[in-house]
């Protein structure tokens, strides 16, 4: 089954 | 001070619509190049990138750069003392803890005011690449809406397959699996196009949940678009528009789903 993935594994925090 | 004045307060309204499903309370941060608001919702799965120009105001003024938080629901409350026709001036002092909505009737003749206490919100903006996306989808934002809405009913996730031949969004559950698939199309009458650029084909699952939620901008803008490249967030964009004036845009960024 496909996982919900993080935004904060694409993008950095500022 | 902080002072924006919007000819149609409605277009406040609808933005509203669109982020009050995924974020309870956001900082608008006000410079002199517009109103912005980045936030994530509390799973941090999307994130809305809200971009109003101070070139769409009749009226703008920020004399130093501040970050005004709101809870949102609040907002829908004082916001709901409006007429979508109302002229809406938002002001704030430097360093105030409030934050006045003025409303105004079209003929003039009944003003309102609002003042709606701030919040201090400790907000984490991430930085978003640029980048190239592999295929860029535009299409009818209504019909992208009622998409969302009718995969939904199948299943918690929806996959959007792009290729040459066009998109397709799938879903899958426990009633059975629902497919729907639109061409490319050159329809005389431009509103109703279906246009997709494509430098390689993507697949990618997303939750139906947050892509319901993003729909809720349809009120905004006539058309939406959709950008992917392979695993990577899908970006849903609406500008902020009317006929004769440009706001500036909403974007969400989803993270997808990835196999196991």
């Amino acid at each position: 089954k496909a996982k919900q993935s993080s935004l904060m594994s694409f993008f950095q925090k500022k | 001070m902080f002072e924006a004045r919007l000819a149609e307060g409605g277009i406040l309204k609808k933005v509203l619509d669109a982020i009050k499903e995924l974020l309870n309370e956001a900082s608008f941060d006000c410079s002199e190049a517009g109103l912005q608001l980045q936030a994530m919702d509390n799973s941090h799965v999307s994130l809305v990138s809200l971009n109003l120009r101070a070139e769409g105001f009749e009226n703008y003024r920020c004399d130093r750069n501040m970050s005004m938080g709101m809870n949102l629901a609040s907002l829908v409350k004082i916001m709901k003392c409006s007429a979508n026709d109302d002229v809406l001036t938002i002001k704030a002092q430097d360093n105030a803890d409030v934050v006045t909505f003025v409303f105004e009737s079209k003929n003039g003749d009944r003003v309102s005011d609002f003042d709606m206490k701030l919040m201090n919100l400790d907000q984490e903006h991430l930085g978003i690449p640029e980048t190239d996306y592999a295929c860029v989808i535009k299409m009818p934002s209504n019909e992208f809406a009622k998409i969302v809405r009718d995969l939904s009913q199948f299943g918690e996730s929806i996959a959007i397959a792009c290729s040459k031949q066009g998109v397709k969004f799938s879903s899958t559950g426990d009633i059975g699996t629902g497919n729907i698939k639109l061409a490319q199309n050159s329809s005389a009458d431009s509103d109703d196009k279906v246009v997709v650029d494509l430098q390689e084909p993507v697949t990618l699952t997303f939750a139906s949940r947050y892509l319901n939620s993003f729909a809720k901008a349809a009120g905004l803008s006539e058309k939406v678009t959709l950008s992917m490249s392979p695993d990577v967030p899908l970006v849903v964009e609406f500008k902020v528009a009317t006929s004769d004036n440009d706001y500036g845009y909403i974007r969400y960024y989803l993270a997808p789903k990835i196999e196991d």
